[in-house]
Parts: structure tokens; sequence; C-alpha cells
């Protein structure tokens, strides 16, 4: 049984990919097998693990709106071993209201992982990536994994948003998920210098003690830079702060283990 | 008749809301009557210019669900004179799924700003803040505007996104509102420090020579701190860099005229 983690705030450019791809990648280093679900129509995911995710590739789309086995869209990373991904195309963009008129519409991605479960094929870890929203694709996520994992920029307007991500988190727990918790948060794009960061991290470390991870990851030019050369920042710059950090948090999240 | 423009950028954390608000705060200032629609659930837009925005309050989710005239949810911001908002509730998260089955579910913002303007009401200028999608609440924003206005993070994740949001313009601009266009790019959170920030603006001049003003803002602390104090940062820090960036902005926009 593979840990469902879904990378989820409906506040844009927090940090949702980032965290994803780069904590992701140190687990694969540490040699879990770890599967990245691009469920975000810009396939910023995809880019950042080397995947080619252009129309015709075989993707996410496919298995969420025509029921392709998720084995069949799964590539390697090619960066990283242990690493693979399920990428993202801009077919995607259109789902959300194609899968307003489908059967089942909300579990599809937990069929498919299920479906590719029962086929053997093990993944010590898979982990979700959302698209800035609440729509279905972000439904699917929640309802396919058991853990929610939330990143948040330290920034004013990345509080705002937190209770509206909770009331629908605690709304699919309660109608279609069970086992959905929030059992991870993690700050991100913290600056030092500034008084906001320490603002916005210490308000919630007060609100969600048992979640934060110990873990801040600092802002550093060399993560943003790294998707540029199709790589996550834990190849491009292994021993930048960005990197550091990113291999720290993904060693608390896996030493907690799914704390429910 | 009113200059509209739809800030729109489906990717998220670029700087749309903070580059709605502070554009109409520094028009205002030079005594322009402005509206700012807040299309985005977050009610991020709503924050910054002080205004209430709990579930009760009368806003947009009402104008394009109900038909509530749209005078009747607009307020006046409290730090600004000149400066309106109608402001986003939480409910307007439901608005995606609801407005898919409604008639006419494209122009519904189109028809209340036109009903708004037959009432004799006038604005100069208004500005509509989108989430990051390109759902039927951006698609409102883009039939009701003539002009596109593309606030652009100088970060490599931000070019991925915008031949999607180009070809979905070209899409409205076919089947929904001939008159639409991107008039105006907005290059944000530039980092001198950073040769990513060169790159990207760099690529974006190239690309775009027409359209991208010649004002960069800048990364700016005083610009991400002005919210929590329920302003913009025209009103917080008018002698910022983040401010005086956006003063200089609102004025070429405004002297550029509609540029069809
Ligand atoms: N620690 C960091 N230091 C510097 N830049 C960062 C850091 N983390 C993320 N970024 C940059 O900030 C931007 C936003 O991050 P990212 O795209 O991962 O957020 P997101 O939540 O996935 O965005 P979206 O809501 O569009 O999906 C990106 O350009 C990314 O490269
Ligand atoms: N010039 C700047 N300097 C520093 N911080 C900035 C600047 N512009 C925006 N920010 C901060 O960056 C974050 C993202 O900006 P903003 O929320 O305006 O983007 P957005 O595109 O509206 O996001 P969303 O996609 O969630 O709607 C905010 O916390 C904001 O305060
Ligand atoms: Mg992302
Ligand atoms: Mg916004």
């Amino acid at each position: 049984q593979p840990r469902i983690l879904t990378v989820a705030n409906q506040k844009g450019g927090v940090g949702k990919t980032t965290t994803t791809v780069n904590v992701a990648a140190a687990m694969a280093q540490g040699g879990l097998t770890v599967l990245v679900v691009d469920l975000d129509p810009q396939g910023n995911a995809s880019t950042a693990l080397g995947i080619d995710h252009h129309a015709d590739v075989p993707s996410i789309y496919d298995v969420l709106v025509d029921g392709t086995p998720l084995l069949d869209v799964v590539q390697p990373c090619t960066t990283v071993e242990n690493l693979f991904c399920a990428p993202a195309t801009i077919d995607l963009a259109g789902a959300e209201i194609e899968l307003v008129s489908l059967v089942a519409r909300e579990s599809r991605l937990q069929k498919a992982i299920a479906e590719a479960e029962a086929t053997g094929h093990a993944y010590d870890y898979i982990l979700i990536d959302c698209p800035p929203s609440l729509g279905l694709l972000t439904v699917n996520a929640m309802v396919a994994a058991s853990e929610v994992f939330i990143p948040i920029q330290c920034e004013y307007y990345a509080l705002e948003g937190l209770s509206q991500l909770l009331k629908n988190i605690e709304l699919i727990r309660a109608h279609l998920n069970p086992p959905l918790h929030v059992s991870t948060i993690l700050l991100t794009m913290y600056d030092g210098r500034t008084r906001l960061s320490a603002q916005v991290a210490d308000e919630v470390r007060e609100h969600f003690p048992q979640q934060v991870l110990r873990t801040t990851v600092p802002r550093s030019v060399r993560v943003s830079e790294a998707p540029s050369f199709g790589e996550t920042v834990m190849t491009y710059d292994p021993t930048s702060s960005g990197a550091l950090a990113y291999l720290e948090a993904a060693s608390e999240i896996a030493d907690r283990g799914a704390g429910i």
C-alpha cells in the first residue's frame, strides 16, 4: 500500500509544484520508489522532472476522462532513479468541465490508482500536484489520497485561503473519503530578512503545531532556476539551501509515517 | 464607455491581485473613477481594498448566478477616493460548476456591466481580478472586457503557461468577443540580483515588444505587507519602489489608450 499525499492549496504560487517534485526527488534519492501525478494543466511538475508533455503524449487526462490505465501513461524521470511521473498535457485544462457529467466523477483517479496497485505494481509514495483551485481535479486528488500536504508561502494572502481549504477538506472527508486528513504543512519561500515571513510562520505554527514540519524552505534562486533545465533542485544544486531543506522535509515526512 | 481590462494569468501567484489593486489605486489617486471586480473566490482583492467579504456580504456571486444588479454589490474602497470594489465571497468557489448549466453562462458579467452603464453610472476604468485558472469565471471576465492585462512574474514557470493563455484568448476572441486583445503585459517581482529575472524579462520583451510596459515592478516586501493592513501599497508606503513602479505602470496604461 503506497502512502498517497495530495499537495494542495488553492492559493496560487505557494510552492505546490516545487514542493511536490523536490520532496519526491529527495525520497527517490533515498531509495524509495515514488510516483508524481501531475494534475495541473500547466504541467509544471512534468517540466521539472524532464518529461515532455506536449499534446500527443499519453497523460493523466486520458486516465481520468477515457479510463486509460495509469501505468500506460507513467514515464521515468530522466534525472533521478526510482522517480516516475504521470504527466499532464494541455487537454487537462478542459477536464474539469468534462468531468462534471461523467459517472463517479470524483473518484476516477482513486480507481485508476487502485487498478494499478491490483496489477502488483508497487510504489512507496505517490505525490499528487494540484492546480491552484478547488475544482474537480483537486477533488479527485483528495479522494485518491488519505493525506493532504499543504505548502504555505510565508506571505499574508497565504493565510486567507487556509480556512476555505480546510472546509473543503472536511466536506470531502465527510462525504467522499473518511480517512482524509491534513498530515503535513510546509512553510515555503521563507525570507529571514522580513518580519512578514516570521509573523506568518509563527501564526501557522501556533494553529497547526502537529502538522507543520520543523523544516522551513528558504527563498533561494537556485530552486527557481532548476526547472528551466528540466531538473529538480536536488540534482541541479544539491548543496543549495533549498535542496538541503527539501532533503530534511522529505526525511521528516518519511520518519513521521502517515500519522492518522 | 469605461475601459475594461481583465487581469488574467492561469499561473498562480504571479501578481494578478497585487497588480489589479495597485494599478486601480494609482489611477483613482490620479482622479479617475475606477471599479475593481473581484472574481477570485479567495477574495484577495477585496481584502487589499479594505472591503469585508464574509459570506453574507452581497457579492459578485449574486450578480453572476442570481442576476443581482452590479451596483447593488459595489462598495467604496476605505483608503482611496474614486475607487470602488465588487467583492468576492466564498460562495464564488462553487460558481464555476453552477454557471455550467445556466443560460448565457459566458456573458453574465458582460450583461451586468452593460446594465450598470445603462443606468447612467460612469466608471473610467474597470479592472477585473481573475482566479488562477481558465474556467468560466475567467471566461466571463474575458467576454466582459476588450483588453487583457497579463502580469508575468520573472520566473521560469511563468513563460510555460503563456502559450496556453494566448490560445484561450484567441478562442474567446473568435467565438465570444471579437474586440478582445492583449493590450498590456507587466513584468512583476523582478529581482535585479538574479540572472533568471533578466532572462525572463528579455524573453518577454522580445516576444511582446508592443504590449510589455516599460515599467517593471521590483520585488519589494512593502508590497506584500500592505494587504495585511487592508491597504494597497499606494497608501501603505507611497514612496516604496513597488508603489512608484505601480504609479508609473498606471500612467503608462492610461497614456497608451486602449490600443486596439
Ligand atoms: N524556495 C523557493 N525559493 C525561490 N523560488 C521558489 C521557491 N519555491 C518556489 N519558487 C518559485 O516560486 C514560483 C511559484 O512556485 P510553484 O510554481 O512551485 O508554486 P505553485 O503553488 O505550484 O503554483 P501554481 O499555483 O501556479 O500551481 C515558481 O516560479 C518557483 O520556481
Ligand atoms: N512586487 C512584489 N514584491 C513582493 N511581493 C509581491 C509583489 N507582488 C506580489 N507579491 C506577493 O506575491 C504573492 C503573490 O501575488 P498575488 O497574490 O498578487 O498573485 P496572484 O497572481 O493574484 O495569485 P493567485 O494566482 O493566487 O490569484 C502575494 O503574497 C503578494 O503579496
Ligand atoms: Mg504548480
Ligand atoms: Mg490573486
